[in-house]
Protein backbone atom coordinates (compact mmCIF):
# COMPACT_ATOMS: atom_id res chain seq x y z
CA UNK A 1 0.00 0.00 0.00
CA UNK A 2 1.45 3.22 1.47
CA UNK A 3 0.06 6.01 -0.96
CA UNK A 4 1.68 9.17 -0.66
CA UNK A 5 -0.92 12.05 -1.18
CA UNK A 6 0.21 15.70 -1.05
CA UNK A 7 -2.32 18.39 0.29
CA UNK A 8 -1.07 21.28 -2.13
CA UNK A 9 -1.83 24.63 -3.85
CA UNK A 10 0.15 27.96 -3.74
CA UNK A 11 -2.81 29.94 -2.80
CA UNK A 12 -2.81 30.62 0.75
CA UNK A 13 -5.61 29.77 2.94
CA UNK A 14 -7.82 27.18 1.33
CA UNK A 15 -7.84 24.86 3.76
CA UNK A 16 -4.82 22.79 3.15
CA UNK A 17 -3.85 21.90 6.72
CA UNK A 18 -7.28 21.22 8.05
CA UNK A 19 -7.62 19.20 4.84
CA UNK A 20 -4.65 17.12 6.12
CA UNK A 21 -5.57 16.77 9.60
CA UNK A 22 -9.19 15.91 9.32
CA UNK A 23 -8.92 13.32 6.73
CA UNK A 24 -5.67 11.74 8.16
CA UNK A 25 -7.37 11.41 11.41
CA UNK A 26 -10.55 10.07 9.30
CA UNK A 27 -8.51 7.83 7.75
CA UNK A 28 -7.15 6.51 10.96
CA UNK A 29 -10.45 6.31 12.28
CA UNK A 30 -11.45 3.78 9.70
CA UNK A 31 -8.59 1.88 10.55
CA UNK A 32 -5.94 2.37 8.00
CA UNK A 33 -2.36 3.17 9.23
CA UNK A 34 -1.97 7.07 8.32
CA UNK A 35 1.00 9.00 8.24
CA UNK A 36 0.63 12.88 8.22
CA UNK A 37 4.01 14.91 7.54
CA UNK A 38 3.97 18.50 7.83
CA UNK A 39 6.06 20.20 5.32
CA UNK A 40 5.25 23.99 5.99
CA UNK A 41 7.32 26.37 8.58
CA UNK A 42 4.30 27.43 9.74
CA UNK A 43 3.69 24.26 11.17
CA UNK A 44 0.18 24.43 11.64
CA UNK A 45 -0.48 20.89 11.38
CA UNK A 46 2.06 20.27 14.16
CA UNK A 47 0.28 22.84 16.61
CA UNK A 48 -3.46 21.29 15.04
CA UNK A 49 -2.69 17.99 16.40
CA UNK A 50 -1.42 19.65 19.90
CA UNK A 51 2.19 19.68 19.09
CA UNK A 52 4.53 22.44 20.71
CA UNK A 53 6.53 23.30 17.53
CA UNK A 54 9.05 24.74 19.27
CA UNK A 55 9.84 21.65 21.68
CA UNK A 56 10.38 19.56 18.54
CA UNK A 57 13.92 18.50 17.70
CA UNK A 58 13.56 16.65 14.81
CA UNK A 59 11.74 17.06 11.48
CA UNK A 60 11.44 16.61 7.82
CA UNK A 61 14.09 18.67 7.10
CA UNK A 62 16.59 16.41 9.24
CA UNK A 63 16.01 13.89 6.66
CA UNK A 64 16.16 16.33 3.68
CA UNK A 65 19.15 18.12 4.36
CA UNK A 66 21.29 15.91 6.78
CA UNK A 67 20.02 12.89 6.14
CA UNK A 68 18.84 11.88 9.35
CA UNK A 69 16.59 8.52 9.30
CA UNK A 70 12.82 9.32 8.77
CA UNK A 71 11.91 6.34 11.38
CA UNK A 72 13.50 9.04 13.63
CA UNK A 73 11.08 11.73 13.24
CA UNK A 74 8.02 9.55 13.16
CA UNK A 75 5.50 10.70 16.88
CA UNK A 76 3.02 8.93 18.05
CA UNK A 77 -0.22 11.11 18.05
CA UNK A 78 -2.85 10.43 21.19
CA UNK A 79 -5.24 8.99 17.76
CA UNK A 80 -4.89 5.04 17.16
CA UNK A 81 -3.36 4.37 14.06
CA UNK A 82 -2.23 8.04 13.16
CA UNK A 83 1.22 9.29 12.93
CA UNK A 84 2.65 12.65 12.87
CA UNK A 85 6.34 14.03 11.39
CA UNK A 86 6.26 17.51 13.09
CA UNK A 87 7.29 20.66 11.17
CA UNK A 88 9.73 23.03 13.12
CA UNK A 89 11.42 26.46 11.98
CA UNK A 90 14.32 25.49 10.46
CA UNK A 91 12.38 24.77 7.39
CA UNK A 92 12.24 28.25 6.65
CA UNK A 93 15.88 28.52 6.11
CA UNK A 94 15.75 24.86 4.04
CA UNK A 95 15.39 26.18 0.70
CA UNK A 96 18.22 28.45 0.74
CA UNK A 97 20.39 25.41 2.12
CA UNK A 98 19.43 22.82 -0.42
CA UNK A 99 20.54 24.92 -3.51
CA UNK A 100 24.27 23.26 -3.38
CA UNK A 101 23.03 19.99 -2.70
CA UNK A 102 23.28 16.87 -4.89
CA UNK A 103 20.20 15.40 -5.98
CA UNK A 104 18.09 18.77 -4.53
CA UNK A 105 14.79 18.24 -5.91
CA UNK A 106 14.37 14.35 -4.73
CA UNK A 107 15.56 14.50 -1.27
CA UNK A 108 12.42 14.09 0.12
CA UNK A 109 11.63 11.24 -2.23
CA UNK A 110 14.78 9.28 -0.87
CA UNK A 111 13.76 10.22 3.10
CA UNK A 112 10.16 8.77 2.31
CA UNK A 113 11.43 5.24 0.71
CA UNK A 114 11.78 3.28 4.26
CA UNK A 115 8.53 4.06 5.52
CA UNK A 116 6.39 4.28 2.27
CA UNK A 117 5.20 0.64 3.17
CA UNK A 118 4.63 0.78 7.20
CA UNK A 119 1.51 2.96 5.99
CA UNK A 120 -1.55 2.62 4.26
CA UNK A 121 -1.56 6.49 3.57
CA UNK A 122 0.52 9.45 4.34
CA UNK A 123 -0.18 12.95 3.73
CA UNK A 124 1.89 15.99 3.26
CA UNK A 125 0.33 19.47 4.27
CA UNK A 126 2.67 21.97 2.33
CA UNK A 127 3.01 25.32 2.26
CA UNK A 128 1.74 28.32 0.19
CA UNK A 129 4.29 28.34 -2.45
CA UNK A 130 5.82 26.81 -5.28
CA UNK A 131 9.24 26.63 -3.50
CA UNK A 132 12.14 24.05 -3.92
CA UNK A 133 9.98 22.06 -1.01
CA UNK A 134 7.21 21.93 -2.18
CA UNK A 135 8.93 20.30 -5.52
CA UNK A 136 10.54 17.70 -3.25
CA UNK A 137 7.15 17.26 -1.91
CA UNK A 138 5.57 16.92 -5.26
CA UNK A 139 8.27 14.65 -6.26
CA UNK A 140 8.10 12.41 -3.65
CA UNK A 141 3.89 11.87 -3.44
CA UNK A 142 2.09 9.66 -5.99
CA UNK A 143 -0.41 12.03 -6.16
CA UNK A 144 -1.55 15.74 -5.11
CA UNK A 145 -5.25 16.80 -3.34
CA UNK A 146 -6.28 20.21 -4.50
CA UNK A 147 -8.04 22.13 -1.86
CA UNK A 148 -10.12 25.12 -3.51
CA UNK A 149 -11.66 27.93 -1.36
CA UNK A 150 -15.21 28.69 -2.42
CA UNK A 151 -14.16 31.61 -3.69
CA UNK A 152 -13.39 34.17 -7.20
CA UNK A 153 -9.34 33.98 -6.35
CA UNK A 154 -9.17 30.50 -5.10
CA UNK A 155 -10.75 29.76 -8.37
CA UNK A 156 -8.52 32.44 -10.37
CA UNK A 157 -4.94 30.77 -9.33
CA UNK A 158 -6.43 26.59 -10.32
CA UNK A 159 -5.09 26.88 -13.87
CA UNK A 160 -2.04 28.28 -12.49
CA UNK A 161 -1.60 25.24 -10.44
CA UNK A 162 -2.27 22.55 -12.99
CA UNK A 163 -0.10 23.65 -15.17
CA UNK A 164 2.83 23.86 -12.61
CA UNK A 165 1.71 19.95 -11.80
CA UNK A 166 2.33 19.35 -15.93
CA UNK A 167 5.83 20.36 -16.00
CA UNK A 168 6.75 18.19 -12.97
CA UNK A 169 4.70 15.34 -14.41
CA UNK A 170 7.06 16.19 -17.86
CA UNK A 171 10.50 17.10 -15.90
CA UNK A 172 10.53 15.49 -12.70
CA UNK A 173 7.80 13.26 -11.64
CA UNK A 174 6.05 11.39 -14.68
CA UNK A 175 4.04 8.95 -11.94
CA UNK A 176 2.44 12.04 -10.02
CA UNK A 177 -1.69 12.11 -10.82
CA UNK A 178 -4.37 14.57 -9.39
CA UNK A 179 -5.97 12.43 -6.46
CA UNK A 180 -8.70 15.35 -6.94
CA UNK A 181 -10.14 18.62 -6.35
CA UNK A 182 -11.57 19.22 -3.11
CA UNK A 183 -14.01 22.54 -2.35
CA UNK A 184 -13.72 23.93 0.85
CA UNK A 185 -15.53 26.01 3.34
CA UNK A 186 -18.57 26.06 1.17
CA UNK A 187 -21.51 28.45 2.08
CA UNK A 188 -25.19 27.34 0.13
CA UNK A 189 -27.12 30.38 1.02
CA UNK A 190 -24.29 32.17 -0.32
CA UNK A 191 -24.86 32.45 -4.27
CA UNK A 192 -21.07 33.27 -5.16
CA UNK A 193 -20.14 30.23 -3.08
CA UNK A 194 -22.67 28.08 -5.35
CA UNK A 195 -21.57 29.77 -8.48
CA UNK A 196 -17.57 29.12 -7.92
CA UNK A 197 -18.52 25.28 -7.22
CA UNK A 198 -21.07 25.29 -10.25
CA UNK A 199 -18.05 26.56 -12.71
CA UNK A 200 -15.15 24.03 -11.05
CA UNK A 201 -17.40 21.20 -11.43
CA UNK A 202 -17.90 22.23 -15.00
CA UNK A 203 -14.57 22.85 -16.05
CA UNK A 204 -12.83 19.54 -13.97
CA UNK A 205 -15.97 17.63 -13.95
CA UNK A 206 -14.74 14.14 -12.20
CA UNK A 207 -11.69 15.52 -11.31
CA UNK A 208 -13.55 17.10 -8.26
CA UNK A 209 -14.41 15.16 -5.29
CA UNK A 210 -18.71 14.72 -5.00
CA UNK A 211 -17.53 15.91 -1.29
CA UNK A 212 -18.23 19.05 -0.49
CA UNK A 213 -16.78 20.31 2.98
CA UNK A 214 -19.09 22.95 4.37
CA UNK A 215 -18.11 26.22 5.94
CA UNK A 216 -18.08 24.68 9.91
CA UNK A 217 -17.61 26.37 12.94
CA UNK A 218 -16.99 23.10 14.68
CA UNK A 219 -13.32 23.02 11.84
CA UNK A 220 -12.24 26.30 12.75
CA UNK A 221 -12.63 25.89 16.48
CA UNK A 222 -10.89 22.66 17.08
CA UNK A 223 -7.48 23.27 16.00
CA UNK A 224 -7.71 25.42 19.19
CA UNK A 225 -8.11 22.36 21.41
CA UNK A 226 -5.41 20.69 19.22
CA UNK A 227 -7.62 18.26 17.74
CA UNK A 228 -9.04 16.48 14.77
CA UNK A 229 -12.95 17.91 14.30
CA UNK A 230 -13.87 14.29 14.64
CA UNK A 231 -12.76 14.72 18.07
CA UNK A 232 -13.55 18.06 18.95
CA UNK A 233 -17.26 17.19 18.05
CA UNK A 234 -17.82 14.16 16.04
CA UNK A 235 -21.64 14.63 14.91
CA UNK A 236 -20.39 17.91 13.28
CA UNK A 237 -21.01 18.68 9.99
CA UNK A 238 -17.46 19.47 9.42
CA UNK A 239 -16.59 15.65 11.07
CA UNK A 240 -19.10 14.47 9.07
CA UNK A 241 -18.36 16.00 5.79
CA UNK A 242 -14.23 15.32 6.07
CA UNK A 243 -15.72 11.37 7.18
CA UNK A 244 -17.49 10.96 3.63
CA UNK A 245 -14.21 12.35 2.03
CA UNK A 246 -12.61 9.63 3.67
CA UNK A 247 -14.57 7.14 2.06
CA UNK A 248 -15.12 8.40 -1.00
CA UNK A 249 -11.22 8.32 -1.27
CA UNK A 250 -11.13 4.38 -0.72
CA UNK A 251 -13.75 4.32 -3.26
CA UNK A 252 -11.84 6.09 -6.13
CA UNK A 253 -9.08 4.10 -5.33
CA UNK A 254 -11.02 0.95 -5.23
CA UNK A 255 -10.23 -0.20 -1.77
CA UNK A 256 -12.33 -2.29 0.48
CA UNK B 1 5.10 62.28 1.45
CA UNK B 2 4.89 58.97 -0.51
CA UNK B 3 4.98 56.14 2.38
CA UNK B 4 5.48 52.90 1.29
CA UNK B 5 3.28 50.41 3.38
CA UNK B 6 3.96 46.31 2.40
CA UNK B 7 1.24 44.69 3.22
CA UNK B 8 2.52 41.27 4.35
CA UNK B 9 1.82 38.22 6.24
CA UNK B 10 3.41 34.95 6.03
CA UNK B 11 0.21 33.12 6.61
CA UNK B 12 -2.05 32.16 3.69
CA UNK B 13 -5.58 33.47 3.15
CA UNK B 14 -5.37 36.62 6.08
CA UNK B 15 -6.90 38.98 3.65
CA UNK B 16 -3.14 40.85 2.88
CA UNK B 17 -4.64 41.39 -1.19
CA UNK B 18 -8.51 42.02 0.02
CA UNK B 19 -7.06 44.71 2.37
CA UNK B 20 -4.16 45.92 -0.26
CA UNK B 21 -7.01 46.58 -2.96
CA UNK B 22 -9.44 47.90 -0.55
CA UNK B 23 -7.53 50.43 1.50
CA UNK B 24 -5.97 51.60 -1.41
CA UNK B 25 -8.88 52.64 -3.50
CA UNK B 26 -9.80 54.01 -0.20
CA UNK B 27 -7.35 56.37 -0.04
CA UNK B 28 -7.61 57.14 -3.75
CA UNK B 29 -11.19 57.97 -2.68
CA UNK B 30 -10.36 60.22 0.02
CA UNK B 31 -7.97 62.11 -2.94
CA UNK B 32 -4.74 60.72 -1.85
CA UNK B 33 -2.38 60.30 -4.86
CA UNK B 34 -2.35 55.94 -4.56
CA UNK B 35 0.08 53.32 -6.16
CA UNK B 36 -0.63 49.48 -5.59
CA UNK B 37 2.04 46.99 -6.29
CA UNK B 38 1.47 43.20 -7.00
CA UNK B 39 4.62 41.36 -5.92
CA UNK B 40 2.43 38.11 -6.39
CA UNK B 41 2.96 35.91 -8.74
CA UNK B 42 -0.42 34.58 -8.38
CA UNK B 43 -1.52 38.79 -9.41
CA UNK B 44 -5.00 38.07 -7.46
CA UNK B 45 -4.50 42.34 -6.97
CA UNK B 46 -3.90 42.52 -10.54
CA UNK B 47 -6.97 40.94 -11.41
CA UNK B 48 -8.87 42.00 -8.44
CA UNK B 49 -8.69 45.23 -10.05
CA UNK B 50 -10.03 44.18 -13.54
CA UNK B 51 -6.59 43.48 -15.47
CA UNK B 52 -5.62 40.68 -17.11
CA UNK B 53 -2.36 39.08 -15.60
CA UNK B 54 -1.68 36.90 -18.74
CA UNK B 55 -1.63 40.16 -20.90
CA UNK B 56 0.95 42.22 -18.66
CA UNK B 57 3.87 43.23 -20.50
CA UNK B 58 5.87 44.78 -17.27
CA UNK B 59 5.49 44.22 -13.89
CA UNK B 60 7.93 44.63 -10.51
CA UNK B 61 9.45 41.68 -12.32
CA UNK B 62 11.36 43.49 -15.31
CA UNK B 63 12.38 46.39 -12.79
CA UNK B 64 14.19 44.49 -10.22
CA UNK B 65 15.57 42.12 -12.72
CA UNK B 66 16.94 44.05 -15.95
CA UNK B 67 16.29 47.61 -14.16
CA UNK B 68 13.99 48.92 -16.06
CA UNK B 69 12.25 51.75 -15.35
CA UNK B 70 9.05 51.59 -12.69
CA UNK B 71 7.62 54.66 -14.22
CA UNK B 72 7.18 52.55 -17.47
CA UNK B 73 5.28 49.94 -15.67
CA UNK B 74 2.75 52.15 -13.71
CA UNK B 75 -0.98 51.61 -14.98
CA UNK B 76 -3.91 54.14 -14.80
CA UNK B 77 -7.06 52.39 -13.66
CA UNK B 78 -10.20 53.19 -13.49
CA UNK B 79 -10.27 55.15 -10.69
CA UNK B 80 -9.12 58.66 -9.92
CA UNK B 81 -5.83 58.95 -7.76
CA UNK B 82 -5.31 55.18 -7.83
CA UNK B 83 -2.64 53.77 -10.16
CA UNK B 84 -1.10 49.91 -10.28
CA UNK B 85 2.09 48.23 -10.95
CA UNK B 86 0.57 44.68 -11.78
CA UNK B 87 2.11 41.28 -11.45
CA UNK B 88 2.94 38.95 -13.42
CA UNK B 89 3.45 35.25 -13.72
CA UNK B 90 7.26 35.81 -14.22
CA UNK B 91 7.78 36.59 -10.68
CA UNK B 92 7.55 33.21 -9.86
CA UNK B 93 11.15 32.75 -11.27
CA UNK B 94 12.46 35.79 -9.45
CA UNK B 95 13.30 34.85 -6.67
CA UNK B 96 15.84 32.11 -8.36
CA UNK B 97 17.39 34.08 -10.94
CA UNK B 98 18.26 37.23 -8.00
CA UNK B 99 20.15 34.78 -6.19
CA UNK B 100 23.18 35.55 -7.87
CA UNK B 101 22.22 39.03 -8.79
CA UNK B 102 24.64 42.35 -6.87
CA UNK B 103 22.31 43.70 -4.27
CA UNK B 104 19.89 41.20 -4.64
CA UNK B 105 18.18 42.47 -1.27
CA UNK B 106 17.75 45.90 -2.44
CA UNK B 107 16.95 46.00 -5.90
CA UNK B 108 13.04 46.75 -4.81
CA UNK B 109 14.02 49.65 -2.91
CA UNK B 110 16.34 51.04 -5.87
CA UNK B 111 14.00 51.20 -8.28
CA UNK B 112 11.44 52.38 -6.18
CA UNK B 113 13.56 55.77 -5.53
CA UNK B 114 12.33 57.33 -8.37
CA UNK B 115 9.00 57.38 -7.92
CA UNK B 116 8.55 57.57 -4.62
CA UNK B 117 7.87 61.05 -4.45
CA UNK B 118 5.26 60.75 -6.75
CA UNK B 119 2.30 59.64 -4.32
CA UNK B 120 1.25 60.00 -1.18
CA UNK B 121 1.27 56.59 -0.80
CA UNK B 122 2.35 53.16 -2.18
CA UNK B 123 1.18 50.03 -0.74
CA UNK B 124 2.42 46.60 -1.55
CA UNK B 125 0.53 43.52 -1.79
CA UNK B 126 2.43 40.47 -0.91
CA UNK B 127 2.70 36.72 -1.54
CA UNK B 128 2.06 34.22 0.78
CA UNK B 129 5.97 33.41 2.36
CA UNK B 130 9.49 34.89 3.11
CA UNK B 131 11.76 34.42 0.54
CA UNK B 132 13.84 36.81 -1.51
CA UNK B 133 11.01 38.88 -3.08
CA UNK B 134 9.14 39.75 0.56
CA UNK B 135 12.85 40.48 2.02
CA UNK B 136 13.21 43.22 -1.49
CA UNK B 137 9.45 44.24 -0.19
CA UNK B 138 10.50 44.71 3.50
CA UNK B 139 13.38 46.78 2.40
CA UNK B 140 11.72 48.72 -0.36
CA UNK B 141 9.40 49.52 2.78
CA UNK B 142 8.81 52.27 5.63
CA UNK B 143 6.09 50.24 7.52
CA UNK B 144 4.36 46.97 7.53
CA UNK B 145 0.75 46.59 7.91
CA UNK B 146 -0.29 43.32 8.94
CA UNK B 147 -3.70 41.75 8.43
CA UNK B 148 -4.61 38.88 11.13
CA UNK B 149 -7.67 36.54 10.52
CA UNK B 150 -9.84 36.20 13.41
CA UNK B 151 -8.71 32.85 13.46
CA UNK B 152 -6.53 30.17 15.86
CA UNK B 153 -3.96 29.16 13.33
CA UNK B 154 -3.40 33.76 11.79
CA UNK B 155 -2.56 34.32 15.38
CA UNK B 156 -0.02 31.56 16.24
CA UNK B 157 1.75 32.63 13.15
CA UNK B 158 1.86 36.61 14.39
CA UNK B 159 4.71 35.92 16.93
CA UNK B 160 6.78 34.22 14.23
CA UNK B 161 6.02 37.49 11.61
CA UNK B 162 7.48 39.82 14.22
CA UNK B 163 10.27 38.06 15.07
CA UNK B 164 11.65 37.83 11.14
CA UNK B 165 10.63 41.95 11.20
CA UNK B 166 13.38 42.26 13.90
CA UNK B 167 15.62 40.65 12.08
CA UNK B 168 15.31 42.81 9.31
CA UNK B 169 15.10 45.97 11.08
CA UNK B 170 18.29 44.46 12.38
CA UNK B 171 20.16 43.53 9.48
CA UNK B 172 18.58 44.86 6.37
CA UNK B 173 16.22 47.85 7.09
CA UNK B 174 16.40 49.97 10.38
CA UNK B 175 13.81 52.18 9.39
CA UNK B 176 10.81 49.65 8.97
CA UNK B 177 8.08 50.33 11.41
CA UNK B 178 5.55 48.48 12.22
CA UNK B 179 2.50 50.28 10.85
CA UNK B 180 -0.13 47.95 12.68
CA UNK B 181 -1.79 44.76 13.15
CA UNK B 182 -5.88 44.74 11.07
CA UNK B 183 -7.52 42.13 12.63
CA UNK B 184 -9.85 41.01 9.36
CA UNK B 185 -12.67 38.38 8.93
CA UNK B 186 -14.08 39.33 11.97
CA UNK B 187 -17.76 37.44 13.09
CA UNK B 188 -19.41 38.96 15.83
CA UNK B 189 -21.23 36.33 16.59
CA UNK B 190 -18.51 33.66 16.66
CA UNK B 191 -16.94 33.13 19.74
CA UNK B 192 -13.77 32.21 18.83
CA UNK B 193 -13.29 35.10 16.39
CA UNK B 194 -14.58 37.26 19.87
CA UNK B 195 -11.38 35.64 21.64
CA UNK B 196 -8.87 36.01 18.76
CA UNK B 197 -9.28 39.45 18.77
CA UNK B 198 -8.95 39.90 22.81
CA UNK B 199 -6.19 38.13 22.51
CA UNK B 200 -4.31 39.96 20.17
CA UNK B 201 -5.54 43.03 21.39
CA UNK B 202 -4.10 42.23 24.91
CA UNK B 203 -1.12 41.37 23.87
CA UNK B 204 -0.33 43.80 21.13
CA UNK B 205 -2.15 46.97 22.45
CA UNK B 206 -1.99 49.97 20.26
CA UNK B 207 -0.41 48.34 17.42
CA UNK B 208 -3.46 47.18 16.72
CA UNK B 209 -5.66 49.16 14.40
CA UNK B 210 -9.37 50.37 15.95
CA UNK B 211 -10.94 49.25 12.75
CA UNK B 212 -11.85 46.15 12.33
CA UNK B 213 -12.82 44.40 9.09
CA UNK B 214 -15.77 42.49 9.39
CA UNK B 215 -16.67 39.33 7.72
CA UNK B 216 -18.86 40.40 4.71
CA UNK B 217 -20.47 39.12 1.27
CA UNK B 218 -19.72 41.82 -0.94
CA UNK B 219 -16.20 42.24 0.16
CA UNK B 220 -15.54 38.78 -1.22
CA UNK B 221 -17.98 39.08 -4.24
CA UNK B 222 -16.36 42.35 -5.45
CA UNK B 223 -13.10 40.85 -7.14
CA UNK B 224 -15.26 38.64 -9.37
CA UNK B 225 -16.20 42.30 -11.26
CA UNK B 226 -12.40 43.19 -10.78
CA UNK B 227 -13.77 46.43 -8.68
CA UNK B 228 -12.34 47.99 -4.62
CA UNK B 229 -15.83 46.75 -2.66
CA UNK B 230 -16.02 50.71 -2.32
CA UNK B 231 -16.85 50.69 -5.82
CA UNK B 232 -19.18 47.63 -5.82
CA UNK B 233 -21.05 48.76 -3.00
CA UNK B 234 -20.30 51.16 -0.98
CA UNK B 235 -23.24 51.34 0.82
CA UNK B 236 -22.17 48.17 2.46
CA UNK B 237 -20.30 47.42 5.74
CA UNK B 238 -17.16 46.31 4.24
CA UNK B 239 -16.79 49.24 2.72
CA UNK B 240 -17.47 51.35 4.98
CA UNK B 241 -15.19 49.50 7.38
CA UNK B 242 -12.26 50.24 4.77
CA UNK B 243 -12.59 53.52 4.42
CA UNK B 244 -12.48 54.11 8.25
CA UNK B 245 -9.19 52.13 8.18
CA UNK B 246 -7.69 54.52 5.58
CA UNK B 247 -8.88 57.24 7.98
CA UNK B 248 -7.36 56.10 11.01
CA UNK B 249 -4.23 55.02 9.02
CA UNK B 250 -4.04 59.07 8.22
CA UNK B 251 -5.00 59.83 11.83
CA UNK B 252 -2.13 57.41 13.42
CA UNK B 253 0.37 59.15 10.44
CA UNK B 254 -0.66 62.63 11.92
CA UNK B 255 -2.00 63.27 8.29
CA UNK B 256 -4.39 65.83 7.47
N1 LIG C 1 -14.50 24.16 6.37
C1 LIG C 1 -14.07 25.13 7.17
N2 LIG C 1 -14.96 25.81 7.92
C2 LIG C 1 -14.53 26.84 8.71
N3 LIG C 1 -13.27 27.26 8.81
C3 LIG C 1 -12.34 26.62 8.08
C4 LIG C 1 -12.66 25.52 7.23
N4 LIG C 1 -11.52 25.08 6.64
C5 LIG C 1 -10.53 25.86 7.10
N5 LIG C 1 -11.02 26.77 7.98
C6 LIG C 1 -10.26 27.84 8.68
O1 LIG C 1 -9.78 28.73 7.67
C7 LIG C 1 -8.43 29.10 7.94
C8 LIG C 1 -7.57 28.66 6.75
O2 LIG C 1 -7.48 27.25 6.69
P1 LIG C 1 -6.06 26.51 6.67
O3 LIG C 1 -5.13 27.17 7.61
O4 LIG C 1 -6.31 25.06 6.81
O5 LIG C 1 -5.62 26.85 5.17
P2 LIG C 1 -4.20 26.59 4.49
O6 LIG C 1 -4.46 26.45 3.05
O7 LIG C 1 -3.51 25.49 5.20
O8 LIG C 1 -3.44 27.99 4.80
P3 LIG C 1 -1.88 28.29 4.44
O9 LIG C 1 -1.92 28.68 2.98
O10 LIG C 1 -1.50 29.45 5.33
O11 LIG C 1 -1.12 27.05 4.72
C9 LIG C 1 -8.03 28.42 9.25
O12 LIG C 1 -8.15 29.34 10.29
C10 LIG C 1 -9.04 27.27 9.39
O13 LIG C 1 -9.32 26.98 10.72
N1 LIG D 1 -13.61 40.72 5.15
C1 LIG D 1 -13.84 39.73 4.29
N2 LIG D 1 -15.07 39.20 4.19
C2 LIG D 1 -15.33 38.17 3.35
N3 LIG D 1 -14.39 37.58 2.57
C3 LIG D 1 -13.14 38.06 2.62
C4 LIG D 1 -12.78 39.15 3.47
N4 LIG D 1 -11.46 39.40 3.30
C5 LIG D 1 -11.02 38.51 2.39
N5 LIG D 1 -12.03 37.71 1.97
C6 LIG D 1 -11.95 36.59 1.02
O1 LIG D 1 -11.12 35.60 1.62
C7 LIG D 1 -10.21 35.07 0.66
C8 LIG D 1 -8.78 35.32 1.15
O2 LIG D 1 -8.48 36.70 1.10
P1 LIG D 1 -7.20 37.24 0.28
O3 LIG D 1 -7.07 36.50 -1.00
O4 LIG D 1 -7.29 38.71 0.26
O5 LIG D 1 -6.05 36.78 1.30
P2 LIG D 1 -4.49 36.81 1.04
O6 LIG D 1 -3.86 36.93 2.38
O7 LIG D 1 -4.16 37.84 0.04
O8 LIG D 1 -4.21 35.34 0.44
P3 LIG D 1 -2.77 34.81 -0.14
O9 LIG D 1 -2.06 34.38 1.11
O10 LIG D 1 -3.12 33.66 -1.04
O11 LIG D 1 -2.15 35.95 -0.85
C9 LIG D 1 -10.52 35.75 -0.66
O12 LIG D 1 -11.32 34.88 -1.42
C10 LIG D 1 -11.28 37.01 -0.26
O13 LIG D 1 -12.20 37.39 -1.22
MG1 LIG E 1 -1.55 25.49 6.04
MG1 LIG F 1 -3.03 37.62 -1.75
Amino acid sequence: MGKIIAIANQKGGVGKTTTAINLSASMAALEYKTLIIDSDPQANTTSGLGFDPHKVQKSIYECMINGFSVKDTIQETQFEDLYLIPSHINLVGAELEMIDIKNREYRMQEALKEVKNMFDFIFIDCSPSLGLINVNVMNAADSILIPVQCEYFAMEGLGKLLSTIKIVQGKLNKNLQIEGILMTMHDSRLLHSNQVVQDIRTHFADMVFETLIPRNIRISEAPSFGVPVIAHDEKSKGSVSYLNLAKELLKRNKIK
